[in-house]
């Protein structure tokens, strides 16, 4: 539903947050 | 793990998150630094800022650490606590 808010880009949120955790895990070295 | 443990454990990786946007440990993250990330992050940057607008709940085009956890925790299936 496009016109209710937040729900339109729960899809965008989740690949911003992904990507986030991909680079983290990425920079991150191992302890 | 209880309640409270997963609310740290997401705090935490909230936190290590957010300072991967707080790239000059400003305590905030602004749109500017949310376009930085367009070289960083597979995503345009109209949709960083529609990410932006989303999590900045106050819409005073600061988004704080509380703002992005709970945003994080929304992402992961969390609702916050009232």
């Amino acid at each position: 539903d496009p016109g209710k808010p937040g729900s339109a880009n729960e899809g965008v949120l989740a690949n911003f947050f992904n990507s986030l955790l991909s680079k983290k895990s990425v920079n991150s070295p191992a302890p | 793990p209880s309640h409270d443990e997963i609310k740290t454990i997401v705090e935490q990786k909230a936190r290590e998150l957010f300072m991967v946007c707080d790239v000059e440990q400003k305590g905030f993250v602004s749109k500017r630094d949310m376009q930085r990330l367009v070289d960083e992050l597979p995503l345009m940057p109209d949709q960083l800022e529609e990410v932006f607008d989303s999590l900045d709940d106050d819409k005073n085009g600061y988004l704080t650490l509380e703002e992005f956890t709970e945003g994080f925790g929304g992402f992961l299936g969390l609702k916050s606590a009232p």
